[in-house]
């Protein structure tokens, strides 16, 4: 564990935190993709598929309990809440995340590391995640004006995939750590999405004014 | 080679 990737893995949690708040203290879910949060629960429950095979630390096992039940939470917020579910933007969340899920589903039974039920499941997760922020971007532009905490819930996310690659350098220079290509290059790929968006966010920060995304 | 396939970050 070195400072990026705690950093990495802390900013991971308070973008969940963030869009929980917003959730729990507006009791709306506007802005926010339900299909990018069903993407993030089906990343999660593939990814932890070790949970029940290796134990690595309690802070691994802790965080991976976390990031499950809580996209599981967000995902039946949006969808039964009786309250939360009526602010929900279904006309501008259109993307067909469905295909994404298939095209990385065929890509990880081609590139994976190994042919195993877990490996194919991993890299399956990998691909879903670096891509999974799309239906988000998309509702967002489509949407123009985005709320505070919704623009804090992607801006956190992005900073952790940054600080991941962060983590991954330093992981090389320190540890001579070779981090897996397949997670190398979903990573770069996951954090170049975030590029246009961060771009605004840093614009609208120094203005003082409100996060507004170019049509 | 156990230890390489143990994936130890999030």
């Amino acid at each position: 564990m070195n400072v990026f990737r705690f950093a990495g893995d802390m900013t991971h949690l308070i973008s969940i935190l963030v869009l929980l708040l917003k959730i729990y203290t507006t009791k709306s879910c506007s802005g926010i993709s339900l299909k990018t949060q069903e993407l993030y629960a089906v990343v999660f429950v593939t990814r932890y598929l070790d949970l029940v095979t290796d134990f690595i630390s309690v802070y691994n096992t802790v965080m991976k309990v976390v990031f499950i039940s809580s996209s599981l939470a967000i995902v039946w917020c949006i969808r039964r809440h009786k309250v939360v579910r009526r602010s929900y933007d279904k006309e501008l969340d259109t993307f067909r995340h469905w295909l994404l899920v298939g095209a990385c589903a065929v890509l990880a039974l081609v590139v994976h590391e190994k042919f195993s039920f877990q490996e194919v499941c991993w890299a399956f997760s990998i691909y879903l995640e670096a891509v999974a922020i799309l239906p988000q971007l998309v509702l967002l532009q489509r949407s123009g004006n985005v709320d505070n905490l919704t623009g804090q819930y992607v801006f956190f996310l992005g900073a952790y995939r940054a600080f991941y690659i962060l983590n991954w350098i330093y992981r090389y220079y320190s540890e001579q750590h070779f981090t897996r290509w397949i997670s190398c290059v979903s990573g770069i790929v996951q954090t170049a999405l975030y590029a246009d968006f961060f771009y605004y966010y840093f614009i609208s920060w120094k203005n003082n004014s409100k996060l507004q995304l170019p049509a | 080679e156990k230890e390489d396939e143990i994936h130890d970050e999030l």
